[in-house]
């Protein structure tokens, strides 16, 4: 099913 | 002074009703080249963009840089006090703690005006990368929609896989398992009515269906709707907003601890 990461994980803040 | 001014004001209505459901409030930035907003839901799952093209408006005035926060259910009530073939203006004084918008019937014999307070909001960009994407699939905006909503049936999730056969949606839960599987279009009467894709490598992405379903609220604004995928990042949805800009939502994968 896999698991589900905060989209911050994948982008950085500016 | 801010000023912007669509005669297709219907669009700005449609922007609202693809967005408000995800987002409760917003910073819209406004500049010499156009307004732009950003923000994740409440779940840091999924990422709003929306980039309006000062071009797009009839009337488009921007003197200073402007950050607009919004409660964006205030702006929706406002927005459906319009008829949908309304002219709508936004407009704003430099450092103004409101915002006005200003409904214009066609033939000019109604205007309405309506003042709505503006928030300051903690501003929380994120970067997004230029990502040479593995998958971009091209489809009815109608027929993705329909997917979506018949697929949550199934399960909390949808997996996109997609290779040079096409794109299969799955979703699979208590009551058994779906599958939906489109090849591209070979001819169609229609540019609307195609599914294209392009592909350098084949992906297989699993997301959550709330999200799918939620992005689907922008269905009116294009009757086309992309897919970018890449592995182990997040899929790109991106519809144009008329001739004027375009909205496109990132929704983190489900990936493996």
């Amino acid at each position: 099913e896999g698991r589900q990461h905060p989209i911050e994980m994948f982008y950085a803040r500016e | 002074m801010f000023e912007a001014r669509l005669v297709h004001g219907n669009l700005l209505k449609k922007v609202l009703d693809a967005i408000k459901d995800l987002l409760t409030e917003a910073s819209w930035d406004c500049a010499d080249s156009g307004i732009q907003l950003q923000a994740m839901d409440n779940s840091h799952v999924s990422l709003v963009s929306v980039n309006l093209r000062a071009e797009g408006f009839d009337k488009y005035r921007c003197d200073r840089n402007l950050i607009m926060g919004m409660d964006l259910t205030s702006m929706s009530k406002i927005l459906k006090c319009s008829a949908s073939d309304d002219i709508i203006t936004m407009k704003a004084q430099d450092n103004a703690d409101t915002v006005s918008f200003i409904f214009e019937s066609p033939s000019q014999e109604k205007v309405s005006d309506y003042q709505m307070k503006l928030m300051n909001l903690d501003q929380d960009h994120l970067g997004i990368p230029e990502t040479e994407y593995a998958c971009v699939i091209k489809m009815p905006s109608g027929e993705f929609a329909r997917i979506c909503r018949d697929l949550s049936n199934f399960g909390e999730n949808i997996v996109i896989a997609c290779s040079k056969e096409g794109v299969k949606f799955s979703a699979a839960g208590d009551i058994g398992t779906a599958n939906v599987k489109l090849a591209q279009t070979s001819s169609v009467d229609k540019e609307e009515d195609a599914v294209v894709i392009d592909m350098q490598e084949p992906v297989t992405l699993t997301f959550a269906c709330r999200y799918l379903n939620m992005f689907t609220k922008a269905t009116p604004l294009s009757p086309q709707v992309s897919l970018s995928m890449h592995p182990d990042v997040p899929l790109v949805v991106e519809y144009a907003i008329g001739e004027i800009g375009q909205i496109q939502y990132f929704l983190a994968p489900k990936i493996g601890d």
